[in-house]
């Protein structure tokens, strides 16, 4: 089973086109192994991406020197995914 | 079905136990269909709420064609049990359901909603292999026979766009061609992804206006305004190309060509936090405003026969 621990989710502000393209050319390094869960396409438009905890200082790295702004959407994905499942054994529990 | 807790996320067995459970529960109203099966041979089910009639014309509605949307899958269980409890009580949903039938696709994709479950929580795709490629399956929202391989996916069999080798190459997909072209009554059919709070209408793979234009974007802008009454959740709406992007191959696009006129797809409620990984805290609310703005659009097709 795939864990994503210490995954996150980065939403990125790209400020004009240019820089909407930067972002694009992350999407062609695959060894970062980005899930763009929602795709550069605009500046008007945020841009969310799932980043490997593996990938997540040279991403940063590389939107801060570029001065692309972002924020972190989700700090921690697997604790997310925890919380899910949680819920749902609580849920199959009470059924019992 | 009256202990399903449809505030909780379940996963594909539960689903469709309760696909089961509501056929033999209200075998007046709602009767279960299989329509494929999918690329791993589970089968791909489908409610259809009747109340009597044949060749009626219908209203289609699919829920998690992206596995990893668990927000839409749990939206369609809420939006049967809406169905059943609202015949007979509330009167537009009532005259809905006289004059048309109604087919929910809760699980569009039960392979990767199986593997989202098991192996890895981001599965997007379905779960075919690929010919000369490590990478497994293909984005079935890119498989569709509209425009299919043009600009707006991918040829990569390792990307999230990926659109697969032919248009329907997906067995998930072609179960819903052949069902769509075999009933030849279908009056509106809604494609529920998440996330984004977008309502969208053909076209997504060609800058050209569907002929239909203001009429759609008519009713999406009540559909997203009744949606926005209840939790004041915002939405966009207008055509895919405009509001999002290029999107080739994609569901809507095909079934408004085949003359499905009300052909919307929505893209459920982001808070801006989670993504589409939303508490399930958030699923009761997302599948209540959601319900609004699909009563709109059934509305309208039952008021505006073609």
């Amino acid at each position: 089973t795939e864990t994503f621990v210490g995954h996150q989710v980065l939403r990125i502000f790209a400020a004009d086109e240019f820089q909407v393209e930067q972002v694009k050319g992350l999407e062609d390094l695959e060894h970062l192994q980005l899930d763009f869960w929602r795709e550069p396409i605009h500046p008007e438009a945020s841009i969310d991406v799932r980043v490997p905890f593996h990938s997540l200082q040279a991403v940063k790295v590389f939107l801060e020197s570029n001065s692309i702004r972002y924020g972190i959407m989700i700090e921690d994905v697997q604790s997310l995914v925890d919380e899910e499942k949680l819920s749902m054994s609580h849920n199959s529990r009470a059924r019992s | 079905i009256a202990t399903f807790n449809y505030a909780s996320y379940h996963n594909l067995d539960e689903i469709y136990d309760f696909i089961d459970l509501l056929a033999a529960e209200k075998p007046e109203l709602v009767s279960k269909i299989q329509i494929g099966e999918s690329y791993e041979g589970r089968p791909i089910k489908v409610l259809k709420f009747s109340t009597g009639g044949t060749n009626r014309p219908a209203i289609w509605i699919d829920t998690g064609i992206h596995s990893r949307e668990w927000v839409t899958q749990a939206s369609g269980a809420y939006f049967a049990k809406k169905i059943i409890d609202s015949y007979g009580q509330d009167p537009s949903l009532t005259s809905i359901l006289d004059n048309f039938d109604i087919f929910l696709e809760i699980v569009t994709n039960p392979d990767g909603f199986a593997f989202t479950h098991s192996k890895n929580r981001m599965w997007r795709k379905t779960r075919s292999k690929n010919s000369g490629s490590l990478c497994i399956g293909v984005d079935p929202n890119r498989n569709w026979d509209a425009g299919f391989g043009v600009a707006g996916s991918s040829g990569n069999p390792c990307s999230e766009t990926y659109r697969g080798p032919y248009a329907n190459s997906e067995p998930e997909v072609k179960a819903i061609v052949d069902f769509v072209k075999s009933h030849g009554n279908i009056k509106a059919f809604v494609s529920i992804h998440s996330y984004s709070q977008l309502l969208l209408y053909p076209f997504g793979y060609t800058s050209k206006k569907a002929a239909d234009q203001a009429e759609l974007d008519a009713v999406a802008k009540s559909a997203v305004e009744a949606l926005a009454s209840l939790h004041g959740t915002k939405y966009k709406y207008g055509s895919i190309i405009t509001t999002i992007y290029q999107a080739s191959g994609g569901t809507i696009d095909w079934t408004y060509e085949q003359g499905i006129k009300y052909s919307f797809t929505f893209e459920l409620r982001d808070t801006g936090r989670y993504g589409f990984l939303l508490p399930a805290s958030q699923i009761i609310p997302t599948a209540e405003e959601t319900w609004l703005g699909l009563m709109v659009i059934m509305e309208h097709t039952r008021d505006h026969p073609y």
